[in-house]
């Protein structure tokens, strides 16, 4: 498709800027309210005293979420996706020229909730994480394996609630490894779970 | 758009076709995972009897959903829509080839997990329903406007989950209707609690 070629091109671009300016940059994906923000805003809170981090936040409506992510005194810029449902690489290079990049170390771009569209889409980032929760149900992995196969890491959120909803986050885990994602962590975004192997697994990715 | 000008023609055409055949069509949309199978499953089992019921299954792997319609002893239709992120007129017209629709009273759409795409794409339906859990958070209505302004109904699903997940399940009532959806049912398709009214809205909806 001619669509994505010109994506594959303007992502490239993106990447460049991101490298020269040693800003590392993850593509966090997932369903609608698996969690996103939420674990976006937790790394914000374990991370901001090391490094420098901004956030870009697309979605249709995006200031509810960007106003989440100022709330903890770091930058954000909404990025209003419309009736567009995924960022594509067009839309972080417009969102690039509200940053300083020189003063920037990591980059979260939380993308629109969808699990199929966005993996198509490159925007330039070094990682591409998948959030996904236990109150979607657990077949949810093998209905879209594209998206985890593409994916670096693939965050089972909201395990607190696993057995009210009736969903295995074991089966979850399991089938997004067998759809070649290479990392899973299973987490609770609300209770805690998971969190600190999380914010290793950032790290680990900054500094790697 | 072009695109959306020929879906509205084939959309008219499928319509047309429901009417002469006296098929009374549900759009079923919401988000991943809020529960569209579940109550679905529900609609089959409670009136069945009353009934010839059929269902079109749209999702990237339509069997996992088709199957578990198949399972209630109605005809299933599964529709393998790919990178598609919504059902289209185009994607109906075909499945109404697989079914006799003489025979047939009530057809549900399972669409795809999408709060944005689906609302531009007319299926030739006569009711437009969209299921949001409370799982994805209060602040989902007010994120997707657009789509809850053109339902006829909106089901807020998994309110016994409302306090795990600490999403208030009225504030989600309260804005759909603010969007200009005209109704809304207050569900837990797990437990039980709102699923008399839901079987009777579908039952005025088919008697009116
Ligand atoms: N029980 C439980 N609830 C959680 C957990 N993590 C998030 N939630 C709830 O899930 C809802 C959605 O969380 P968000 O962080 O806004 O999710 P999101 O993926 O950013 O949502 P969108 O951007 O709207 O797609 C909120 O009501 C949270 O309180 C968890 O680990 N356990
Ligand atoms: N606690 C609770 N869980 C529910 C309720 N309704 C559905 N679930 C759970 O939510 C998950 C998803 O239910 P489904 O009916 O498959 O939802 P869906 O919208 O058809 O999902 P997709 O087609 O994959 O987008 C399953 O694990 C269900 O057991 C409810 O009322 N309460
Ligand atoms: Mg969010
Ligand atoms: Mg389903
Ligand atoms: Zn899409
Ligand atoms: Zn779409």
């Amino acid at each position: 498709q001619d669509i994505l070629k010109i994506n594959k091109r303007i992502a490239s671009d993106n990447r460049a800027l991101f490298d020269e300016n040693g800003v590392t940059v993850f593509n966090v994906m997932g369903a609608i309210g698996s969690g996103k923000t939420c674990l976006i805003e937790k790394a914000i809170d374990m991370l901001k005293d090391e490094y420098s981090i901004a956030v870009m936040a697309g979605d249709v409506v995006a200031k509810y979420d960007s106003d989440r992510f100022t709330a903890h005194g770091i930058i954000s810029i909404p990025i209003s996706t419309g009736k567009e449902c995924h960022l594509d690489a067009h839309f972080i290079e417009h969102g690039i020229e509200e940053l300083d990049l020189s003063s920037i170390d990591v980059l979260f771009i939380e993308n629109v909730g969808n699990l199929i569209c966005p993996s198509d889409f490159d925007l330039g980032e070094h990682f591409k994480i998948v959030i996904v929760s236990v109150s979607e149900g657990d077949d949810i992995v093998m209905k879209h394996p594209v998206i985890f196969k593409n994916a670096d890491l693939t965050v089972v959120n909201k395990i607190d609630i696993s057995e009210y909803v009736g969903a295995s986050s074991e089966k979850m885990a399991e089938d997004s490894m067998r759809c070649g994602c290479p990392r899973v962590i299973m987490a609770s975004c609300k209770k805690g779970a998971g969190i600190d192997e999380w914010i290793q697994y950032l790290r680990d990715s900054i500094e790697g």
